[in-house]
C-alpha cells in the first residue's frame, strides 16, 4: 500500500453550515477532534453557507457521523475510503513506472 | 527523455527535477535553468526561464507552483506550461510572440521540502518542513509568510495550525528566496501567478482586506477575459474577484505581497475542482485541467503587451 496504508477507512466530510449558530457548533464539535480541515484551511476561516471539507481519521468518522446528526447539521461524505482515491490517483503504475 | 515524459501522471521531485535538466539542456535556445536558493532542508529550489534571448531589458512574467504540498495538480501545470510553450514555439503565432517578447520564470515547486513529504510520507501535508524552536509542530504556511499585513487577519500565529504564519516574516528560506527574486527584478516582473488547488477560482488582491486596488479595471477585465478563455476549453466555471471576498480574508499572502512589491498584475489560481476529488484530482483529469488553465495564462501574458 502507498504511505502504509496510514488512510485507511478515513473519510472527507462535506459540511454545510447555514447559520451563524451552526457555524459555532461545527466549530466546536471539530475543534474536539483532530481533523485535517481541506476547505477552508483553518477553523477561524469557516462561514456561513460556505461548505467546509475535512479530512477525519477512520476512528473519529463514526463520532462526526453522531455529532452532525445530533446537531441537524447538513453533511454528506465525499471520500468514502481516502486510501482507496490514493491509490486510484497515482496507483501502482507510477511505483511500477518508476522500478 | 523529454520526448518520453508522461505529462499526465502526477511526478515525484527527483523525477520534477531531472526533467527541468533535460528542458534546459535540449533547448539551450528557450531555456536557461538556475537556482535562487534552498530550501530549509537545503533542497535548491530550481526555476526555468522561457523566452528567447532577443534583449537583455524583456519584460517578465513569474508562475510558480506547489506552495502548498498537497496541492499536486500545480506542478503538474507548470510542467504542461513549459511543455506547451516549448512545443508550440514554432507554429503557434501567439506563444511564439509570448516568448519572443517576454520572459517566463516557471518554478514548478516552490516549497520542495513539503512536496517531497507529501510523497513520501503525508499525502495531505501543506505547509513547509522548518522546524519550530517551542513546539513539536512542523512547518510555516508558505502562503501566510510574506512581509505584508503579516500574521494578521486570515492566518495563525499557533506553529501547529495549518495556516502559520510563522516566527517572522520571510522566515522560510523559500520564501524569502523568491521575495528576494522578485524584488531584484521588480522592474521587469509585470505579472506574478501562483497556482494552488482546489475551488476554481481565479483570485486577485487584495486578500488582507475588503478594498479595491488602484488598477482594478485592468486586474477585473484581465481575470474575466481569462476565465472566459479557461471556459471556451470544456465549459468549466471559474469564479473571479478579489481573494478577500471570494474566498476569504487572508494575511501575509504572496499575491498582495507581489501587488505591494510593484508588480501590477497578480493572480492565485484555484485549479480543479470544487469539491468532488478535493486534492486527489485523478490522473485523467490532468490534461483538461492544464489544458484549460493554460489557455487563461496566455491571455493574461497576452494582455501584458496590450497597454490598459
Amino acid at each position: 500500500y502507498l504511505y502504509n496504508n496510514r488512510y485507511a477507512g478515513d473519510q472527507v466530510f462535506r459540511i454545510h453550515p447555514n447559520t451563524e449558530e451552526e457555524v459555532g457548533r461545527v466549530k466546536s464539535i471539530l475543534g474536539h477532534l483532530k481533523v485535517d480541515l481541506w476547505q477552508p484551511n483553518s477553523l477561524s476561516l469557516i462561514a456561513r453557507n460556505a461548505t467546509v471539507d475535512v479530512h477525519v481519521k477512520s476512528n473519529d468518522t463514526l463520532r462526526l457521523h453522531t455529532r452532525l446528526k445530533q446537531e441537524h447539521i447538513s453533511y454528506h461524505v465525499f471520500i468514502t475510503n481516502l486510501q482507496k482515491e490514493i491509490e486510484k490517483q497515482t496507483g501502482y503504475r507510477s511505483s511500477r513506472r518508476r522500478r | 527523455s523529454a520526448s518520453q515524459y508522461d505529462y499526465e501522471v502526477y511526478h515525484s521531485l527527483e523525477e520534477i527535477q531531472s526533467w527541468m535538466f533535460e528542458m534546459n539542456r535540449t533547448n539551450p535556445d528557450l531555456v536557461d535553468m538556475f537556482s535562487v536558493g534552498k530550501s530549509y532542508e537545503g533542497r535548491p529550489l530550481y526555476v526555468l526561464q522561457l523566452g528567447k534571448r532577443s534583449r537583455p531589458q524583456k519584460k517578465a512574467v513569474w508562475i510558480d507552483c506547489g506552495v502548498h504540498a498537497r496541492e499536486w495538480i500545480g506542478p503538474a501545470f507548470c510542467q504542461w506550461f513549459v511543455k506547451e510553450a516549448l512545443s508550440s514555439y514554432k507554429h503557434d503565432s501567439v506563444m511564439r510572440r509570448l516568448l519572443n517578447q517576454l520572459n517566463f520564470y516557471i518554478m514548478p515547486v516552490f516549497n520542495v521540502d513539503g512536496y517531497h513529504f507529501s510523497w513520501t510520507t503525508d499525502r495531505f501535508w501543506r505547509k513547509t518542513r522548518s522546524k519550530n524552536r517551542k513546539f513539536h509542530c512542523r512547518g510555516v504556511d508558505a502562503n501566510r509568510n510574506w512581509k505584508v499585513k503579516w500574521c494578521e487577519e486570515g492566518a495563525s500565529s499557533h506553529p501547529c495550525d495549518d495556516t502559520y504564519c510563522g516566527p517572522y516574516p520571510e522566515s522560510e528560506p523559500e520564501v524569502k528566496a523568491v521575495a528576494k527574486f522578485l524584488r531584484k527584478h521588480k522592474k521587469r516582473v509585470k505579472a506574478y501567478i501562483s497556482i494552488h488547488a482546489y475551488a476554481q477560482m481565479l483570485l486577485y488582491p487584495y486578500s488582507y482586506k475588503y478594498a479595491t486596488i488602484p488598477n482594478f479595471n485592468c486586474v477585473e477585465s484581465a481575470a474575466q477575459t481569462a476565465v472566459s478563455a479557461l471556459y471556451s476549453a470544456y465549459g468549466v466555471k471559474y469564479r473571479y474577484g478579489p481573494a478577500s471576498t471570494t474566498l476569504y480574508v487572508t494575511s501575509g499572502s504572496s499575491i498582495d505581497w507581489a501587488y505591494r512589491n510593484g508588480i501590477p498584475y497578480t493572480f492565485a489560481f484555484e485549479l480543479r475542482d470544487t469539491g468532488y476529488f478535493g486534492f486527489l484530482l485523478p490522473e485523467s483529469l490532468i490534461s483538461p485541467t492544464c489544458t484549460e488553465t493554460m489557455r487563461a495564462v496566455k491571455t493574461i501574458a497576452t494582455g501584458l503587451l496590450k497597454k490598459c
